[in-house]
């Protein structure tokens, strides 16, 4: 069988058990160190101050290839969460993450929100279905500018394309309006938020996005 | 025949190739935006000042999944460069190499150093050996302080490991020193540099590295 073919099989399967159980489920991708972790921790601090309105339940699923660095982080914020170690793989794929599910599925059917983090990588990932409702790439202004039209087929079937760490661009040598029209360019319907986790920059926009896909009112 | 069996024999050809024709033959791996490129150009740059003694010939390979930016950053520097797309390989591997090299044969047979620019990852490239005399791997303070411990095999066969852009590490909140001792607990061999291309911190170190490999005297 080939790896795509079989990947197709468990993505049916966990998109199936995120439709039954009400779960938005949101694959986040971006290159080592564009933010995910840091944009995770943020969104379920923005949850926990009710900034979504009612009171939602979070799931959290750290990909890496190797430690539990990022799993510790988020573990912290009391949300249902676990590591997902690949151990050589450059990307998660719907089978490792099918696995994930059912060590802990009766927690995980509760959640109203499931982050996953992808590995740090911004080319394989983006192949691999994981039978998501949403896929979020997010890419840092100190990968360089043109980064987003290096990696065309990774930020084609973005729902939303997050422009991180803007605050530092000037000290990159980064036209951060270039990087959101080559965003324009290669995906005219996705969302493109401008932001900088440190700065509180485009968070809001986020929370709105969220706001949205979760179907709650303020 | 599997993949890494005849990526081998290919690595044994270009090895060959760079041993009989007395060239130094550098993999420069590191994630997308680590400073690859502008590395490069510092070095030619360097060469062409005599900072490195007699007059070198070098070629530069520049290793991408799409697109021919870095490419032309190198190629107005007026010396043998080749781009080398993959177009979805997340990796360069020692048959395209290979392919590459023999496109302009009677030119590169003459160079002195080769530069060869990998795919913009920080996970499978490591797994392919080009046939390279050195290894290098350089990574940014930007990509987080757990980039290194998080990614050991790519670390623990590199010649040199170059932390860099360390004039931004208190803007992401980076200890640099962790860093460098991550570095060490995974590879104990290699130097280790800290580095910002822009601020021009570590490249003195960087080309005494080159002095001693390429035996040229001041
Ligand atoms: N200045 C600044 N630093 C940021 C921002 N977002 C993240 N960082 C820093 O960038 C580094 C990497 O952030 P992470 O959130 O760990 O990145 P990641 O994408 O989860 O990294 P991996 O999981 O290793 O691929 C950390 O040192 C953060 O403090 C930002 O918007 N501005
Ligand atoms: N401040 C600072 N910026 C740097 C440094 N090195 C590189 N940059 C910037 O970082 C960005 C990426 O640098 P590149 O040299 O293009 O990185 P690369 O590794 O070749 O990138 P890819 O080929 O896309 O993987 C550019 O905007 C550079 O100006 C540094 O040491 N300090
Ligand atoms: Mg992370
Ligand atoms: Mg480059």
């Amino acid at each position: 069988i080939d790896v795509l073919t079989e990947n197709k099989r468990f993505a049916k399967d966990n998109r199936r058990f995120f439709n039954e159980n009400e779960i938005i489920a949101i694959n986040i991708m971006g290159a080592v160190g564009s933010g995910k972790t840091t944009l995770i921790e943020k969104t379920i601090l923005a949850i926990k101050n009710k900034e979504l309105g009612k009171e939602l339940k979070v799931g959290a699923i750290l990909g890496d290839v190797f430690g539990d660095s990022d799993f510790k982080r988020v573990s912290k914020h009391s949300v249902i969460a676990e590591p997902l170690n690949t151990g050589k793989e450059c990307h998660l794929d719907a089978h490792i993450l099918n696995h994930t599910l059912h060590q802990r599925i009766d927690e995980f059917k509760n959640i109203d929100l499931l982050l996953i983090e992808n590995v740090g990588n911004l080319i394989c990932p983006s192949d691999f279905d994981l039978g998501e409702t949403y896929r979020v790439v997010i890419v840092s202004v100190t990968e360089g500018e043109d980064v987003i039209e290096k990696h065309p087929l990774t930020f084609v079937n973005a729902d939303v394309i997050i422009i991180n760490k803007v605050t530092l661009a000037n000290l990159v040598d980064v036209d951060v309006e270039k990087m959101v029209r080559d965003a324009k360019k290669i995906n005219s319907k996705a969302k493109i938020i401008k932001m900088d986790l440190k700065d509180g920059i485009g968070i809001e926009e986020w929370i709105n996005f969220l706001r949205s896909v979760l179907d709650v009112s303020c």
